[in-house]
């Protein structure tokens, strides 16, 4: 049972904290959303509303599907429509308190993973990148 | 050391073979690489050339990225530029004898990695997702 070595990690040190983390806003539109991500340069962020709580995931791929038309890519119904009429609703998510093997379970499917508190409001995320980084480190002790 | 617990890890066991990895060629414009990439759903995919080497990866940043104007995303720009353009040609690549641990360490910053043979011809990818379900089986025991 290896998982008795690693037991030294902690969703909330490996998180990336809320402050750091690029969002887009309930009520933004697409055009808004697509600029946000091109700029980051992620391909998916929160959705947050104006207290900070999480609604949804807004990525590159659900907003080009939505304007992908019969004969081309619609772009001009960017400005139209909003991130919520689009956006992933069924988000994964985790508390700070949780441990971090239900965390690893989930990015096995998610890219990263919300932590938030009991009120919703985003606390931070967990990626893949950090938990492959941590499980590289232990295993190269 | 943890490692030699997973000795029974191969990239060749864990790849996505080349038969089952979406990509472009080389000469595809960007609409038709931006259509791939929708209808996939994959932000990012190979670059083959008609005898399956690799060239590169094309992402749906990088493809933004190049239509970013000041004013305005310009997408009709897409169908004038070339994949080759735009793509990223520095990519990771491992062969399928290399040890799974190096396949782990270029995925904390790679979200795949492709397996090429000695002619740079493509047989297959390694991903995130792979490895950590992996990883995750193995600590489960
Ligand atoms: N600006 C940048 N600098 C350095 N590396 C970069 C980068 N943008 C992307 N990457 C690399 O590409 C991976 C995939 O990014 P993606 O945006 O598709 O997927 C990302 C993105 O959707 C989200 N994410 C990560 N950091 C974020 C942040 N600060 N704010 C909002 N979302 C974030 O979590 C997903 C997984 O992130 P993860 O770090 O595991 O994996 C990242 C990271 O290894
Ligand atoms: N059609 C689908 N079915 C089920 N799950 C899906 C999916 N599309 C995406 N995902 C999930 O989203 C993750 C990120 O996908 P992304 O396209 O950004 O990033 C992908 C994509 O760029 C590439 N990739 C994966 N499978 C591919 C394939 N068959 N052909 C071409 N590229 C592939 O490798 C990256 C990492 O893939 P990974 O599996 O670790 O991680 C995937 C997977 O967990």
């Amino acid at each position: 049972v290896f998982s008795e070595e690693f037991t030294n990690i902690s969703i909330k040190d490996l998180m990336i904290p809320a402050d750091k983390v690029a969002h887009v806003q309930m009520g933004n539109n697409l055009e808004h959303a697509l600029l946000v991500l091109t700029k980051t340069g992620y391909t998916a962020v929160p959705v947050l509303d104006a207290q900070y709580r999480l609604h949804g995931l807004i990525t590159t791929n659900l907003i080009m599907d939505s304007i992908l038309g019969l004969e081309r890519i619609e772009f001009e119904r960017l400005q139209n429509m909003k991130v919520e009429e689009v956006m992933n609703k069924d988000v994964s998510r985790l508390n700070v308190s949780d441990d971090w093997m239900k965390a690893l379970k989930l990015v096995i499917n998610h890219t990263f993973v919300c932590i938030t508190n009991e009120d919703g409001v985003l606390e931070g995320i967990f990626t893949r990148r950090v938990i492959l980084k941590k499980l590289h480190k232990q295993l190269m002790i």
